[in-house]
């Protein structure tokens, strides 16, 4: 459960960044 | 008492992101027909004017008006069935604080409205959903562990790319409200203007320095506000990173991200 925790925070911050990216490629 | 024709939502066709609703509304008043919208929008979005709204307005009034009676069942519609407490156009409803609000707990520390400036922000519990019995207990423990989180790690674990806490808003001892930093821009919709770049390498390198510090380099306050000496380097994890929960504000040319919304926030291993 711990792993997943970070992982959460993780994989949000990839999310954040494929849509900034895409916004200012 | 108005009675609501159309309820609209605009998103970004591209980004699906949420733009502006309007509420195409009717009232009687001394036996005269009144129409009228109202609109909320997010910052930056730039404004419908009368004129390109009228064809819209006119078009949810004539279907309004046309429908046969047996047809306008809706709650709030013309003529429709009366709306119970809460609903939208329905009467008002009063909750008790205790069963919206934390408890102010010894410790904590209040900010007197009367010193609230422009540069600091109140974030108030949203109660739209509170009429539900569930609802309304979820949200009272998730304003409880934003609360007890700022006070107890965050204020004491100042970060730069992390929104400033400066204290709590008291109401005969419930925590009505959290008084934080005003923070002008969320990334979201920085995001729509895109004729200002972005540094984005930057603006993730701030978001990875803030998570950093939440995973690996917190502290935790006891009750009496002493360091805690076995919650040391306590992880914490944020569990809602996204484009609504970063805000950018500026440092001289630079922008800066800060991430905000501790409501999800909990320590590493602990259960949603």
């Amino acid at each position: 459960a711990a792993e997943s925790c970070l992982r959460n925070d993780e994989r949000g911050l990839q999310l954040v960044e494929e849509e900034l990216r895409k916004a200012f490629p | 008492a108005a009675v609501v024709l159309a309820a609209m939502q605009g998103v970004d066709p591209e980004t699906k992101a949420y733009l502006h609703t309007t509420i195409i509304f009717y009232h009687e008043k001394d036996g005269v027909e009144h129409h009228g919208f109202l609109r909320r929008s997010c910052a930056d979005v730039p404004s419908w004017n009368l004129d390109a709204l009228r064809p819209v307005v006119d078009v949810a009034i004539a279907q309004s008006h046309n429908k046969p009676q047996a047809d306008r069942s809706q709650p709030g519609e013309l003529d429709g069935p009366q709306v119970s407490p809460g609903e939208l156009n329905g009467p008002q409803v009063y909750f008790n604080p205790v069963e919206v609000f934390p408890a102010f707990r010894p410790g904590f520390t209040e900010f007197k409205p009367a010193n609230i400036t422009p540069e600091l922000y109140i974030k108030r519990p949203q109660l739209l959903f509170s009429m539900d019995p569930v609802e309304r207990e979820k949200r009272k423990s998730y304003a409880e562990s934003e609360v007890l989180l700022f006070e107890t790690v965050l204020q004491h674990n100042e970060h730069d790319n992390i929104v400033k806490y400066h204290g709590c808003i008291v109401v005969d001892g419930r925590v009505t409200g959290l008084v934080l930093e005003k923070l002008p821009e969320m990334l979201l919709m920085r995001c729509l203007d895109t004729t200002r770049p972005l540094n984005v390498d930057d603006i993730i390198a701030q978001v990875q320095s803030a998570l950093d510090h939440l995973h690996t380099k917190l502290h935790v306050r006891d009750k009496d506000g002493d360091k805690d000496a076995a919650m040391v380097h306590v992880p914490f994890c944020h569990n809602d990173i996204n484009m609504q929960n970063i805000m950018i504000t500026k440092n001289g040319d630079r922008e800066v991200a800060k991430l905000v919304d501790f409501d999800s926030c909990v320590r590493e291993g602990l259960p949603l």
